[in-house]
């Protein structure tokens, strides 16, 4: 294996990603796809997390040119070079360009996206080429490769890892840390005392609360909540979530953020999603809402909004007449903004800030003011 | 001189100059030099391509180093810039 000359690496081991654009050889989740398992190829043998941005600028951008596209390395046609990287650093460096004069593909009946995305994406974390020809960095792209049986060469993971050293855990520690390890400085921290969260959501039995682009995972069999990147189980989702909540009929959650949200089953985003919030009734003046949560008994969400409030009648699959209402009208006590909701044991749960509001709707009072993350067993 | 005729555009010698500049440094004020085909440098750069890519290291311009030239491949050098 070879790193760049100077060794270029990130200082980081979060990382993100944004796919700028698209080639019409695939579908786009096809192209998600491929880039998502290109990525966890290298994520399985290091520290390196990856995380997806839509917007903005992302450590590694991702898109589709072809002949001259800006870097002065101009793509040169259909054939020869395919695709091109830049090592590790600011601005262009850590992107990725595929030649979109190559016929990009699934299998190998024209260029494989994965294999190429994966042999780039080394490039982007700083691996030169190897002179190994069974390597993934071997420059010359090989047509041959066993797709299904696909993995690193031990050359490739000697590489990477001289650059970041191996994953943090063996797969055979448990995945919920046995005693509290200090999360790095851009992870939250479930200790502490001014957490907040941006979304809250039951999911089978279990709550699941959102924080950036990771989540806990509180599971009624497990004392201590998981902690994952909301990526692990929806490559596809945003972080940054504004709300989320489980419709038990339809056994899905709904994930929102900003103008749009998604439906997920378990880990599987329906086909379909994201949808536009106002398709559920919203007036055009709602740009995003902030909470959400499902009244199980009586079949009725409820969607925050700044200071007021919105009921879905699930039988009847639309918005409820007379609203929006004033959240202080209706739960005195709460507020003034609500930054996650949840439904459990007959109360309402409204979280603002670090604050966390238990809320009894028969009394139609507050009965417990709590930390946000009181139920994390810190 | 043997009878300055018309250069035969080798459009190998192009491939491989083109090839050995964009991934082996060979330096773009070679054109000429790689025309006459004995240059010292080019038939180094040759054999120290046909070595990382895994040829046999000849520092001629044979048919596997031809073939494997026209393959696909990514556009990062192997050597640094």
């Amino acid at each position: 294996f070879a790193t760049f000359p100077g060794l270029p690496k990130w200082r980081k081991t979060h990382l993100t990603y944004r796919i700028v654009n698209y080639t019409l050889d695939l579908s786009r989740d096809a192209v998600d796809a491929a880039i998502e398992k290109a990525l966890k190829v290298w994520e399985e043998v290091t520290p390196l997390t990856f995380s997806r941005i839509y917007e903005g600028e992302a450590d590694i951008m991702i898109s589709f040119a072809v002949r001259e596209h800006g870097d002065f390395a101009p793509f040169d046609g259909p054939g020869a070079t395919v695709a091109h990287a830049y090592a590790p650093g600011p601005g262009i460096y850590g992107d990725v360009h595929f030649d979109d004069d190559e016929q990009w593909t699934e299998d190998t009946s024209g260029t494989n996206l994965f294999l190429s995305a994966a042999h780039e994406l080394g490039h982007s974390l700083g691996l030169f080429h190897s002179d190994n020809p069974e390597a993934l960095m071997y420059p010359v792209y090989n047509p041959r490769t066993d797709l299904a049986r696909f993995r690193l060469s031990q050359d490739d993971v000697n590489g990477i890892q001289s650059l970041y050293g191996p994953p943090p855990a063996s797969p055979d520690e448990p995945m919920v840390p046995t005693k509290f390890i200090p999360p790095a400085p851009q992870m939250p921290s479930l200790c502490d005392p001014a957490l907040s969260f941006d979304a809250v959501s039951t999911l089978r039995g279990e709550i699941l609360f959102f924080k950036d682009s990771y989540f806990w995972r509180k599971t009624p069999w497990n004392h201590k909540p998981e902690f994952h990147l909301i990526s692990t189980f929806w490559p596809a989702l945003p972080s940054e979530l504004d709300a989320a909540c489980e419709s038990y009929s339809k056994d899905m959650v709904f994930i929102f953020k900003g103008n749009k949200f998604w439906a997920t089953r378990g880990n599987e985003i329906q086909a379909g999603y994201p949808r536009g919030i106002h398709t559920l009734g919203f007036p055009p003046t709602v740009r995003k809402i902030d909470a959400a949560l499902s009244d199980k008994e009586k079949k009725k969400t409820y969607f925050f909004a700044e200071d007021k409030y919105w009921r879905y009648d699930e039988n009847r699959q639309s918005m409820e007449k007379g609203f929006p209402r004033l959240i202080a009208d209706d739960f005195p006590g709460v507020g003034p903004k609500v930054d996650a909701a949840l439904q459990a044991f007959g109360f309402f749960y409204f979280f603002s800030g670090s604050s966390q509001f238990q809320f009894d709707p028969n009394a139609k009072k507050v009965t417990h003011i709590l930390r946000s993350n009181n139920w994390l067993k810190c | 001189y043997p009878l300055a005729g018309a250069v035969k555009k080798d459009s190998n010698m192009d491939l491989v100059q083109q090839y050995l500049e964009k991934y082996y440094n060979l330096a773009n004020g070679m054109k000429q030099l790689v025309r006459r085909k004995d240059s010292i440098t080019v038939g180094k750069k040759i054999k120290e391509m046909q070595k990382f890519l895994g040829l046999e290291v000849t520092g001629n311009l044979d048919s596997n180093t031809l073939e494997v030239i026209r393959k696909p491949r990514c556009g990062v050098p192997d050597v640094g810039h």
